[in-house]
């Protein structure tokens, strides 16, 4: 089936958004290898803590989460 | 619970609080009842209290704030991010700050709820992290309770009197746990199916088994409805009308959905059950007959969903048509011919042709444990 690029983008930018807003995305302690794998990392931490499935992947479980309204705080200690 | 990384609480038990600015859309004396019963949440389980201050600075300074604000934590618009709070400390420490970008209400699922927002803020403000329990209130996502019937989930509780100790009390609040389908002990207030899928509820929660899918899901009964009460008594699916009926005490509601069908809840007497009767414990439509059954104590009545009435004959004792079943049922089910009576962990697999329990289970056996 073809894919719609625009949802695709759209989803993305959702990932990198919200890892990088609850999850230190671009403040870790730890260094990754490359942005792939530190993205990765970051969607299992998130994963964990909602107690979905880990894949590492944003699948459409992780994106209805990562789609709610919610607090601002960040999921994961400072 | 999680409590915050470093573990950061106030030195004080007596904390104050100041409300620098109101939201235009509630009148301001609801904003500040929402902003002390949020406070009372905590307040009502720990040796904290809280002390209004109308200048200068408090431990725990409130405002509303659009987009950047000069925290280096900008606001998103509407939804997404609501509200953020800063822990213990001086200065920024313990503010709370909400996204006065949202549709802010007093009461009501539209919009999102000041009380039930700030609650979890000022959870924050005083050392708590977000929780993984999904029925916490720290938890990091926003769910809808009718604030009047708020009452401070267990893990909260616990979180709190970790970081500033119990209520010098002999009597201990408590509060709701979040149900785990596998343990041992689970019951069900009661089940319904509804297009192929079943429903099973418990307290304010309830569980979605698809019949393809091997995970059962939990869910607040307020994501779904609103404005349906915890603690549901019974519950079935109409196949003549695709509805979902439920009860609780002498009123029941009606589901088409997502949606609770306009002028309910009503009364069960209306459906032509006795003054005597006070609650409904299960109930069960036959999708064949089109005939309800409903079972209230050690009796049970038929009600006919096509002539719309109380068949007459009824009550009759579950002891007599459906021996060995017991009575003050907590949930009963019709699959494959066969008629699944809950009770406590158990349940009891009823053969109509044969009139005799065939097999017993553990009630969590449905939610494939």
């Amino acid at each position: 089936a073809p894919v719609d690029q625009g949802n695709k983008d759209e989803d993305l930018n959702l990932v990198k958004n919200y890892l990088s807003q609850f999850y230190n995305y671009e403040n870790v302690g730890q260094l990754y290898i490359n942005e792939t794998v530190a993205t990765t990392e970051k969607l299992k931490e998130m994963q964990r803590f909602f107690g979905l499935e880990v894949t590492g992947k944003p699948d459409l479980e992780t994106l209805a989460v990562m789609k709610k309204a919610r607090c601002g705080v960040p999921d994961t200690g400072d | 619970f999680v409590l915050t990384d470093g573990n950061p609480k106030w030195e004080t038990t007596t904390l104050t609080y100041r409300i620098v600015n109101y939201t235009p859309d509630m009148h301001p004396s609801d904003v500040d009842r929402a902003i002390q019963k949020a406070l009372e949440v905590w307040s009502n389980v720990s040796p904290l209290t809280f002390t209004r201050l109308y200048d200068g600075l408090a431990d725990i300074m409130i405002s509303f704030h659009s987009g950047e604000h000069g925290d280096n934590s900008p606001f998103d618009g509407h939804d997404g991010i609501l509200a953020h709070a800063f822990q213990p400390g001086r200065n920024i420490g313990g503010d709370a700050h909400f996204d006065e970008d949202e549709q802010w209400t007093k009461q009501g699922s539209r919009g999102r709820n000041l009380f039930l927002v700030a609650a979890h803020e000022f959870g924050h403000s005083l050392g708590l992290s977000h929780s993984t329990d999904p029925g916490a209130l720290m938890y990091p996502t926003y769910s809808y309770t009718e604030p009047n019937l708020f009452r401070l989930p267990q893990d909260d509780i616990d979180g709190i009197q970790t970081v500033y100790g119990k209520l010098d009390s002999p009597v201990q609040p408590t509060g709701p746990t979040t149900p785990k389908a596998c343990d041992p002990r689970t019951t069900f207030d009661a089940i319904a199916t509804f297009r192929g899928e079943m429903m099973f509820f418990k307290g304010r929660h309830f569980w979605r088994r698809h019949p393809q899918l091997v995970d059962v899901e939990l869910f607040f009964i307020s994501l779904f409805w609103p404005n349906l009460p915890s603690s549901i008594d019974a519950g079935y699916e109409n196949f003549q009308k695709d509805t979902v009926v439920l009860f609780k005490g002498k009123q029941y509601w009606v589901l088409d959905g997502y949606d609770v069908l306009s002028g309910y809840p009503r009364s069960i007497y209306e459906l032509g059950f006795p003054k005597n009767v006070k609650k409904i414990d299960a109930a069960f439509s036959d999708q064949q007959t089109g005939k309800t059954y409903l079972f209230s104590g050690f009796k049970y009545w038929r009600y006919d969903e096509i002539t719309q009435s109380m068949e007459q004959g009824y009550p009759r004792k579950i002891l007599k048509d459906f021996q060995g079943v017991g009575r003050d049922l907590d949930a009963v089910l019709q699959q494959d011919g066969y008629i699944h009576f809950f009770k406590g962990t158990q349940v009891f697999k009823y053969d109509p042709n044969s009139k005799r329990v065939v097999s017993v289970q553990q009630s969590n056996s449905w939610l494939n444990c």
